[in-house]
């Protein structure tokens, strides 16, 4: 098992190494890759040698290679579906946003219980009725699950998707959510990260 | 200067307090406030003291007296204006979420670059020129910005709102920007949120 700070390392070498490849650079120093994820060059080139040698003295590592390499590590080389929950403001942004298949996640299937939105496509999904839950989240065989749904629904339905065996929550709604051990869950508190800005102004 | 990890702590039990304060909890004791902040209760009890005794020993503390109290400890006791820069998915859901002006933020400015925005309004906030930028935001005296912006504008907007007196910066697009030292910023990666949570299944 590689421990989880090289792991959390990883993916930000991944975050920037794909934000090179966007602009067209072809092959980065382990000095240029530590500047930009603020890590130590030795630390850059110990993860990296830990996988294999991918660098050349004094040519830097392949960009793309790398990119293949860690994502292959981080077990994103196969497209992972998932299921959202609230199709509102948030709910919507996330389906429209093309960005999520390239990084290898599919919105497959999209739940509300607002009648007037079950039964419409957005972003060629079709809206179903979270009565169905359950049964569709098995059918499909899906363990990543985004929560979009007010405060107040968010416990109950991060109860229900742990029933219907999701393993893992990216949930909006800012609560604590009591989860079982074996599901993980991350909330994006986006008020509380603003908040945090501020207090060292 | 109180440490950073207190610091750390009492956002978290802020937004715990909200949330048993929205469900009419009155009093919680430093044992239930501990759990759902996943903090040992006698930790909990050593912050609170720091600030002077909230607690009465037998009947806990007073949700509303303590959220008033964390507010004015972590400067969150008036309400603190915005910029918004690029209306797209994210920016629509954040300008029509009530929930930032109950938390002490207000979104007052808004800017785009597409020409069809320019100039409508979005849940009551007309959409600017994002050529204007630099002036509006010095007329406002704002301080802390929002990029939801394509990740290839984002670095440019970022420096421009860095010469525009910005200090605090909460981005969407997942790049790193390189910002002076007086400048906090803070990524949220919605990718790498996923893909950190899929790792581990
Ligand atoms: N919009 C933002 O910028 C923002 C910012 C911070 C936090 N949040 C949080 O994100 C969550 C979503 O926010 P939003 O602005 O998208 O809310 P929203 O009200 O626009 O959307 C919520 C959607 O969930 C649906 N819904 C309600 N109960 C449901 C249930 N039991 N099952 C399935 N669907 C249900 C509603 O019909 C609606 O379509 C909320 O918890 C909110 O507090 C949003
Ligand atoms: N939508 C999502 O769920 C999601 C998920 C992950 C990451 N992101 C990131 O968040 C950011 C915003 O995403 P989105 O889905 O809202 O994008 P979007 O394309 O819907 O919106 C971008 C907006 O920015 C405007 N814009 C472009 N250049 C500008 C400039 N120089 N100045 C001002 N406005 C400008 C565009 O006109 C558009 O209105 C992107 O960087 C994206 O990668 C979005």
């Amino acid at each position: 098992r590689i421990a989880d700070q090289t792991i959390g390392r990883l993916f930000v070498y991944l975050r920037v190494l794909l934000c090179l490849a966007e602009e067209g650079v072809e092959t980065v120093s382990s000095e240029a890759l530590g500047d930009a994820c603020e890590v130590k060059p030795s630390v850059v080139r110990k993860d990296l040698s830990y996988f294999g040698g991918f660098g050349k003295r004094g040519v830097g590592y392949d960009v793309e290679g790398l990119i293949k390499e860690i994502r292959s590590i981080l077990n994103l080389d196969s497209v992972m579906k998932a299921a959202l929950v609230g199709v509102g403001n948030i709910g919507r942004a996330m389906l429209a946003y093309p960005g999520f298949k390239t990084e290898g996640f599919e919105l497959a299937l999209a739940f509300d219980k607002d009648p007037d939105k079950v039964g419409r496509k957005a972003d060629g999904v079709v809206i179903e009725d979270v009565t169905d839950l359950e049964q569709r989240i098995s059918d499909e065989g899906i363990k990543l699950a985004i929560i979009a749904v007010p405060v107040s629904e968010a416990p109950k339905v991060a109860q229900r998707l742990a029933d219907a065996g999701i393993k893992a929550i990216l949930s909006f709604a800012p609560c604590p959510l009591n989860m079982p051990e074996d599901v993980k869950i991350t909330c994006v508190d986006l008020a509380t990260e603003m908040a945090r800005l501020v207090y060292y102004l």
